[in-house]
């Protein structure tokens, strides 16, 4: 469950990322 | 809306998540390097400013919840106990040893090796050799471990003579050069 959190959390703040850039 | 207060508030919460939630997490599961290499590659995204006010918060509250600090206790006990017993002989069973202590609790073995370092330069050269089992997450926390402790307060940097390095100091560059040998 841990693994799968961060993976999501991950992405999450991937994807902001790539918004601003 | 805004793409930089996205971003900004998308840093919060991983930031809250980890603070309050990952982190403490992971010092209750038994010695998990994929655990770790997770959570590593989620703060590893985060400025270094970030990552090293989560370890610099990380574990004030775990005086709250009996079981973290029980976590922590042994972690200490059992670091102690390892160190002790490294030697030259021994060097790949106890080395594997202490990185599985510190996969579950990075900082407090790590801090603890640390400490131990600066009284004992005797045990430099086998610590180095055991940390070549850590992990990312791990290696970043050591970093932030000795910065804390040059930036320590109360303690000379020099002996009494003006001249010489304190021992503590001694040890813990001779330590941090030959890591990064």
């Amino acid at each position: 469950l841990l693994q799968k959190v961060c993976r999501v959390l991950r992405g999450y703040y991937l994807s902001a990322l790539e918004l601003v850039s | 809306g805004n793409p930089h207060l996205h971003l900004k508030e998308a840093r919060l919460r991983v930031e809250d998540a980890l603070g309050a939630c990952l982190l403490p997490s992971l010092q209750l599961v038994p010695a998990n390097p994929a655990v770790g290499q997770e959570i590593w590659e989620l703060m590893s995204l985060l400025p270094y400013e970030a990552r090293y006010h989560l370890y610099g918060e990380w574990e004030k509250d775990d005086d709250r919840y009996p079981m973290l600090l029980a976590a922590r206790q042994t972690a200490k006990l059992d670091t102690r106990r390892i160190l002790k017993r490294l030697a030259k002989e021994n060097l790949k069973q106890l080395g594997r040893m202490v990185a599985k202590l510190a996969h579950a609790n990075p900082m407090t073995v790590l801090r603890t090796i640390v400490h131990q370092i600066e009284a004992y330069r005797d045990m430099i050269t086998p610590v180095v050799d055991a940390f070549k089992y850590l992990t990312q997450l791990e290696y970043d926390i050591l970093e932030y471990v000795v910065i804390e402790r040059l930036a320590l307060g109360g303690r000379d940097k020099l002996k009494d003579d003006g001249l010489n390095l304190s021992d503590w100091l001694q040890s813990l560059a001779s330590f941090w050069g030959h890591l990064k040998q």
